[in-house]
Formats: structure tokens, sequence, C-alpha cells
């Protein structure tokens, strides 16, 4: 472990540090991660220092702080990182748009579950079959997805999102959908445009 | 012209009506009319009726509610009926969205300056060269047009919906139009909508 790379290191902390958190410690030592993943507790130190974070004398370091700092060194929890389940004409047209890559968002994986479209690329984006939708999702702790499929099928692609760790909804599928309250649905409505057009319409005549 | 039926008589009336109209007329007798375009006295009194429009004694029509019935007849300015000029991957999306039918909404023709997409259907739409299309939509009376064309060229489609009589543009480029005031623009900002959804889960964290 000693001449792994520090970013193959930052994971495993990280899931010691959530399981830490969870058990209701707020500090933790570097001499205390050290001995629970069997790293030389010098490496573990200097890996701390190298992602920015600092302890305090006797204290050791904030757990959400620690937490935070190895979030900014992997670049995880970048809110312009999409995934999107749901290829069809709603979601290639999405993929494809470039209005989303000039302001900097980024659809970095696509998921359906029709075996035609597993393994091709929609403008240069991969298209993954939804069985591995959650763990890459996990692994690159994207928090944004897009929902493109049947409505019928809305509620469940939503409770893999939330499984799999994502706090933002954008939802393009007519269906309510029911979630934490830690997680934002984001309901793009087209209907509700054209009535409203519609309306105005009818209100000048 | 006698033989003729009635459904060919009104587009010809309507012309003729919406010019008196612009001449500063208000009301107008079965006989004026008749004399305008050759027509028999006789039919052009039958066709008013078979339309549901009310004549005063004397007075004879009057002009807007003339037109409004014919309208009603014709079937035209219905506003459940849309075109789309653009049949890219946003257009082909709007095109199949089974969503617009069930609640009645109908895109009954599409345009495209590319000519690989003329003469095709898309979801059963037939899809024409875009230098049909003022000609088109003046002659089915349709009064929605949806804008699905890269940005630079919005600005121009958007004047010939203007020329072709199109009241209500659905715009889905990214590009503020310049129309008429009795024009309505209702303008789709899928960006905007992805950047609130940051910014409620940025507010969350
Ligand atoms: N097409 C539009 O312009 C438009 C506009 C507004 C809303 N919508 C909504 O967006 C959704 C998609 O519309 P569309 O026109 O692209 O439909 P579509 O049928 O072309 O695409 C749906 C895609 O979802 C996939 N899918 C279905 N169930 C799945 C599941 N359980 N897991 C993963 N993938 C699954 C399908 O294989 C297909 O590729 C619908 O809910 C529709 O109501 C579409
Ligand atoms: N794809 C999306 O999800 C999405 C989302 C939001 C907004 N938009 C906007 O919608 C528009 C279309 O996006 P797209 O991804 O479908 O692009 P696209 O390039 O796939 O489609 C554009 C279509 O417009 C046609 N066209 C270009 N100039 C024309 C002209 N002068 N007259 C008639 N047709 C013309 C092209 O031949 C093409 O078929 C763009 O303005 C884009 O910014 C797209």
């Amino acid at each position: 472990t000693f001449s792994a790379p520090l970013i193959r290191r930052l994971p495993e902390y990280h899931s010691y540090l959530e399981s830490a958190l969870s058990q209701g410690l707020t500090t933790i030592s570097s001499t205390a991660i050290a001995a629970h993943l069997n790293i030389d507790p010098i490496v573990v130190r200097k890996d701390c220092e190298a992602i920015g974070a600092v302890g305090r004398p006797r204290i050791g370091f904030d757990i959400p702080n620690l937490i935070a700092a190895i979030y900014e060194y992997m670049g995880w929890g970048n809110l312009d990182e999409l995934v999107i389940v749901g290829c069809g004409s709603l979601g290639s047209a999405l993929i494809g748009y470039n209005g989303f890559k000039k302001r900097g968002f980024k659809i970095i994986a696509g998921f359906d579950n029709d075996p035609s479209k597993a393994g091709i690329l929609i403008n240069g984006v991969s298209i993954f079959p939804i069985n591995k939708m959650v763990n890459l999702v996990k692994r690159l702790h994207v928090e944004i997805g897009i929902i493109a499929v049947p409505p019928q099928a809305a509620q469940e692609i939503a409770d893999m999102m939330v499984e799999a760790g994502i706090k933002g909804i954008w939802n393009f599928s007519p269906c309510a959908l029911k979630v934490p309250k830690t997680v934002i649905v984001q309901q793009e409505d087209l209907i509700t445009s054209l009535v409203i057009l519609q309306k105005g319409m009818k209100h000048e005549r």
C-alpha cells in the first residue's frame, strides 16, 4: 500500500471516515486512521497534508472537513457532472445538446435497459446497461441524475438514483417522484409550457 | 363555382373579408360579397347560414364575426395544431413525444433546410423543405410554431413564422427573439433549469 498512489488510498480513507461519522465520531487522528486501515501513520499524515487537511494537536482532524478535503481533491461531488437514465429520443437529444458543454456541464455516462444500446457511444458519451448504474454512480460520486425514461419506469429509476447517492434529480418524465427530503427534484414539464403559451395567445385574441 | 363545395368557397370569402377589414369596413352584406367574388348571392347567403353566421336586415354581417365563423367552420386557428422548424435531435424528440398527442396537441408538419430530411416521415409527421413553410402555414392557418434550429438561425425562422401568420412561438433555441407585440414567445431554457437544480442542491448542503 505504501507505493500505491495517494489517489487510491483516498477512497479507502473516505469509506472509513463515513463509517466513523455514522458511529457518532466527529474528530479523528491520523494515527487512528492508520491503525484501522493498516497503513503507515506517516503515510496517512503526509496524505492529509497533501490534500490540504489541517489537524489540531491531540484532537486530530474534524471528520466532515477531512471528508470535504478528500472530495475536493478527488473532484467528487462535482455539480457539473451528470448521468442520464433513458437514452431514447429525448435522452439522445439531451446527450447531443452542445449547450450543456458550453456552460461547463458534462453528461459523463448514460444508462438504458435496452440491450441494443449497451456499449454504444452517443455524442462521445458511453451508454451502459441500467444494472451498472448504482455502482458506477457511487464510484464516480456523481450527484445529479437526469431521468428520461417512460413515466411508468421513473419512480424505480429515482429509487436507484437515491440509493446511488444522487442528490439532485432532473426529471423529464411526466410523473411526480417520491424522494427523501435530502434529494431535490427539478421537474421539467413541456406540456405546461405549451399550455402557458396557448393561454397567453387566447388572452391576446 | 355553384357546384364547388362550401369548403372551397370559404377561403375565398375569407381573403375578401380580410381586405375589406383592412380598408376600414366593419359590416358587409351577402350581396356585396357576391358581387365582388362573382358568386350567386343566394349561394353566399346559404353559405353564411351553413356556417352559423347571422346577418341583420339592411346592415348585413359583422365582418369580424363572419371571419370568426369561417375560422370555426374550417377548423382554422386551432391552438392545438403546431408546426416545427428544425428537425434535428431535439426536433425529432419533440415530434416523437407522445405526451403531446395524449393531451390533444398535434404537430402537423415539420420543416428543415437539410435536403436529406425533406420528404421523410418522423413518427408519421411529414417533413418539408423550409422554403415551403410560409405558404403551408398560411394555408393551414396554424398559429403555433416551434423553433428547434441552432441559435444563429432562430431569428430568421421567427421572422418567417411571423410572416406566415403565426401568433405563438415556442422557442427552444437559446436566443432572445424579436417579434411584433401581437406575437407571444414562450422561451424554453433547459440550462436555466439545470442551474436552478444546482443552486437548490448547494443550498441543501
Ligand atoms: N420526447 C420529448 O420531447 C419529451 C418531452 C417531454 C417529456 N418527455 C418524457 O421523457 C421520457 C422519454 O421520452 P422519449 O420520447 O425519449 O421516449 P423513448 O421511448 O424514445 O425513450 C425512453 C428510453 O428509456 C429507456 N428505458 C425504459 N425503461 C427503462 C428502465 N427501466 N431503465 C432504463 N432505461 C429505460 C428505453 O429503452 C428508451 O431508450 C418520457 O417520460 C416522456 O414522457 C419526452
Ligand atoms: N438537444 C437538446 O436537448 C436541446 C436542449 C435545449 C435547447 N436546444 C436547442 O435546440 C436547437 C436544436 O438543437 P439540436 O440538438 O436538435 O440541434 P441539431 O443540430 O440536431 O438540429 C438542428 C436542426 O435544424 C436544422 N436547421 C438549421 N438551420 C435551419 C434553417 N435555417 N431552417 C430550417 N432548418 C434549419 C438542421 O438541419 C437540423 O436538422 C438548438 O438551438 C439548441 O441550442 C437543444
